[in-house]
């Protein structure tokens, strides 16, 4: 059911 | 000094419990317009966010801005000690080591104390940007938790499908497959019972049941869940929380191999 993506490659580190 | 005050602990116990599956600790950032707590889990897959504004609460004072980090584990094991009607005081000193809460029962007849040690955390802050999302699902926060459950027998994920026809739910697995569609409500009885579904262009992504599942945990929080959705990007699901704030979980999606 494919790769779990990881929620900090999608938001920017502040 | 900092101090809030709620008349009935229930609200926080069943923020806790909303939570306390994903995070294990957390930073709270207090300042004068009220309590807010970005954290993620510990894989990184999903990101709480918590917002409590200081109008919601009884009472509310914040002298200086304050960051608690706080171990998730014990405060609700100390949560679990109040009873929902006992009002409820979080209390802290300028550059604490320690918060205190306070409950007192109704009839202000049992007042408990319990001190908790706070802890330094060095955490990462994301900037979450503003989106505009393809598909904004509310629907009844029970339906939503009764779904997760049952469709998680079938697989470790579940598809979201939303169209303007209704939203589809699939799990698929070594044992079989289930789907659960839900058409829009025509016409709703009850606000709270309603699928209300505002699409842009349609939307199918797959998210880990594991983590939908300790989304849900916030039901007893409201009647109704909401779903943002688009292509590509993390899943928001947000709960209110009556009228002090909210609550919302973003979950990345599972991305073809």
């Amino acid at each position: 059911t494919g790769t779990q993506g990881r929620i900090d490659s999608f938001f920017k580190i502040i | 000094m900092f101090e809030a005050r709620l008349a009935q602990s229930a609200i926080l116990k069943k923020v806790l419990e909303a939570v306390k599956d994903l995070l294990t600790e957390a930073t709270f950032e207090c300042s004068d317009s009220g309590i807010q707590v970005q954290a993620m889990d510990n894989a990184h897959v999903s990101l709480v966010s918590l917002n409590l504004r200081s109008d919601g609460f009884d009472k509310y004072r914040c002298d200086r801005n304050l960051s608690m980090g706080m171990n998730i584990g014990t405060m609700t094991k100390i949560l679990r000690c109040a009873s929902s009607e006992d009002t409820v005081t979080l209390r802290a000193w300028d550059n604490p080591d320690n918060i205190i809460f306070i409950f007192e029962s109704q009839n202000k007849e049992k007042l408990s104390e319990y001190e908790m040690k706070l802890i330094n955390m060095d955490q990462e802050h994301l900037g979450i940007p503003e989106t505009v999302y393809s598909c904004v699902v509310k629907m009844p926060s029970q339906e939503f938790a009764r779904i997760c459950k049952d469709l998680s027998q079938f697989g470790e994920a579940i598809t979201i499908a939303c169209s303007k026809e209704g939203i589809k739910f699939t799990a698929a697995g070594d044992y079989g497959n289930a789907n659960i569609k839900l058409a829009q409500t025509a016409e709703a009885d009850k606000e709270e019972e309603a699928v209300i579904i505002d699409m842009q262009e349609p939307v199918k992504l797959t998210f880990a049941c594991r983590y939908l599942n300790s989304f849900v945990k916030a039901t007893p929080l409201c009647a109704q869940v909401k779903l943002s959705m688009s292509g590509d990007v993390p899943l928001v699901c947000e709960y209110q929380i009556g009228d002090i704030g909210h609550i919302r979980y973003y979950l990345a999606p599972k991305i073809d191999d």
